[in-house]
């Protein structure tokens, strides 16, 4: 590389027309062939450098290569035994698998939304941050260990009762008032039954994963049978409130609630009202007990009434 | 120009690097999850 050529032409553009008109001024000449020297080592320092940044570029995207490859690999036999792990999973609770299809729905969306196979794949993971892979990480692994004993646990929670209410027989609606909104989603006619048998969800589906099953009773078509799957896992609309309406609605619906699971959320809730009420009068009295004004004056009345008794 | 260009593309590789080691820790942390759901 023929750098002296160049650099002469740099350094005539830098100089100065007075200088030409005095060319006996050899100071300034010296000045310029010293930095040119200067400029030609700094020239070979950077020459230098840009091999060092060459090498070093090399380096890092042949360990970039060896990670990707890595990363693809741990992806692989983390998918494998995913699926493998899934595959057993369905194997021993087989009756469950209604109930893991949304789950099971919900961790291939996090898959997608991972984004893991194509940023693997191509090796380019620029558009993704990495908190936001860190946080989506997190997520999975909630996800990944949450699944279990949330499935397990609805599962022993799924309590049946099975609730009789008077109806009029000419009332074919099926509907059983319980202070509970329900939405009916099925009918069909059962061999053991001539009257048909309603299915019903819980107003609060899927959130709430009580099912509700209404027929007239073969035995005495003038009861309705109510069966109940599931704890509601919320207070029903009418539960507290003190209309006259909800009251009278919800006279089956004692029936229903004591044999439900609500039944023992309301007679808790009766129960914590109660003892508040207690409380309260135990610190009312208290209260006035240490009042001794109160006190003299309750004395006063006392003994002024046994004083007017006694005279009559 | 050569050598800014040069610094420039060490720059991007390296922070690639960072992201690939970060993403294969956390593939490994979770493929250990896996493994002790399975054990």
């Amino acid at each position: 590389m023929d750098c002296s050529s160049f650099l002469d032409i740099s350094l005539d553009l830098n100089t100065n027309p007075f200088d030409r008109n005095f060319p006996d001024k050899l100071p300034k000449k010296e000045v310029k062939v010293s930095t040119s020297a200067d400029l030609e080592r700094k020239w070979l320092v950077k020459d230098e450098s840009a091999s060092e940044l060459r090498e070093e570029l090399n380096r890092v995207n042949s360990e970039n290569k060896k990670l990707t490859e890595m990363l693809a690999t741990v992806c692989e036999k983390y998918y494998a035994l995913h699926s493998h792990l899934e595959k057993l999973q369905s194997r021993q609770s087989p009756e469950m698998d209604q109930t893991e299809q949304p789950t099971k729905k919900r961790k291939q969306d996090t898959d997608e939304l991972l984004g893991f196979p194509i940023g693997l794949g191509s090796g380019k993971t620029e558009n993704s941050s990495s908190n936001e892979d860190h946080h989506q990480h997190e997520q999975k692994n909630q996800l990944l260990s949450c699944k279990r004993p949330v499935v397990t646990d609805s599962f022993n929670k799924a309590k049946i009762s099975t609730v009789y209410v008077p109806a009029d027989s000419s009332d074919t609606s099926l509907t059983v008032k319980d202070g509970y909104q329900w939405r009916k989603y099925g009918q069909k006619v059962t061999r053991d039954n001539p009257s048909p048998r309603a299915y019903f969800r819980c107003s609060f589906a899927p959130s709430c994963p009580v099912k509700k099953k209404v027929q007239r009773s073969a035995e005495d078509p003038s009861l309705l049978v109510a069966t109940y799957e599931g704890t509601h896992n919320h207070l029903g609309p009418n539960a507290f409130e003190g209309d006259a309406t909800s009251q009278v609605g919800s006279s089956t619906v004692t029936l229903d609630l004591v044999n439900g699971g609500g039944g023992h959320r309301l007679a808790l809730e009766k129960n914590e009202r109660g003892t508040m009420q207690d409380v309260l009068v135990q610190q009312m009295a208290s209260s006035l007990t240490k009042d001794s004004k109160f006190t003299a004056a309750l004395a006063a009345a006392i003994s002024g009434r046994l004083l007017e008794q006694s005279r009559t | 120009s050569t050598t800014s260009a040069l610094v420039d593309e060490l720059k991007r590789v390296n922070a690639e690097n960072k992201k690939l080691t970060e993403m294969l820790t956390l593939m490994c942390d979770n493929y250990n999850v896996l493994r002790k759901q399975l054990m």
